[in-house]
């Protein structure tokens, strides 16, 4: 869900 | 993204150009800490599980796999490499680093933002990357003269991260709801532990002088 932080940092 | 990430991750880039320049010219790596390149190397396998899982962009994965790379060319080639190998500074590196990979584990056991495998992973990267400089700092103050490009690979790394407290600020002015403690805080320490190594760098460039630390 977009509660999912995906890390799109490096 | 932003102006202020883009050149954050530029600079890690220009840091690990200067690295293999380095190494790969003069067929050398005295004044690098094989310990401090190990962490790295640890750093980027556990903060880019999500490579094949997650795709964020083309520059994402493969700035992810440039990273991943290059630290693990730079590892083997310490190790390994004939002529390399020869000039690891063995007796200086000395730093303890297994407490730092057990304490940043702890504190990812302790400190995620949730607990699944890949979050506790790589709250232990963020963590791990914040210290890993540390046994490359003792290593120049031991080591006492540090020739160019080693100054010039400490500054840009330290650089990078500094770059990227002000993505974190203007991320977070962007969208209040843009929190990254985890990253945030550690990246305020990571960069503070380059404090003196700036002071003395910068003292070096205003002098033209040679870059020393006290010992």
């Amino acid at each position: 869900g977009e509660d999912e932080e995906v890390h799109d940092e490096l | 993204m932003n102006i202020f990430r883009f050149l954050g991750d530029m600079t890690h880039l220009i840091s690990i150009l200067i690295l293999l320049l380095k190494i790969y010219a003069t067929k050398s790596c005295s004044g690098i800490s094989l310990k401090t390149q190990e962490l790295y190397a640890l750093v980027f396998l556990t903060r880019y599980l999500d490579l094949f899982t997650d795709f964020i962009s083309v520059y994402n994965t493969v700035m992810k796999l440039v990273f991943i790379a290059s630290s693990l060319a730079i590892v083997w080639c310490m190790r390994n490499h004939p002529l390399v190998r020869r000039s690891y500074d063995k007796q200086l590196d000395t730093f303890r680093h297994y407490f730092l990979l057990l304490a940043s584990f702890l504190l990812a056991l302790l400190l995620h933002e949730k607990f699944a495998f890949q979050e506790v992973l790589w709250a232990f990267s963020i963590y791990l990357e914040a210290v890993a400089i540390l046994p490359q700092l003792v290593l120049l103050q031991r080591s006492g003269n540090v020739d160019n490009l080693t100054g010039q690979y400490v500054f840009f790394l330290g650089a990078y991260r500094a770059l990227y407290i002000f993505n974190w600020i203007y991320r977070y002015f962007i969208d209040p709801h843009f929190t990254r403690w985890i990253a945030c805080v550690s990246g305020l320490v990571q960069t503070a532990l380059y404090a003196d190594f700036f002071y003395y760098y910068f003292i070096s460039w205003k002098n033209n002088a040679k870059l020393q630390l006290p010992a």
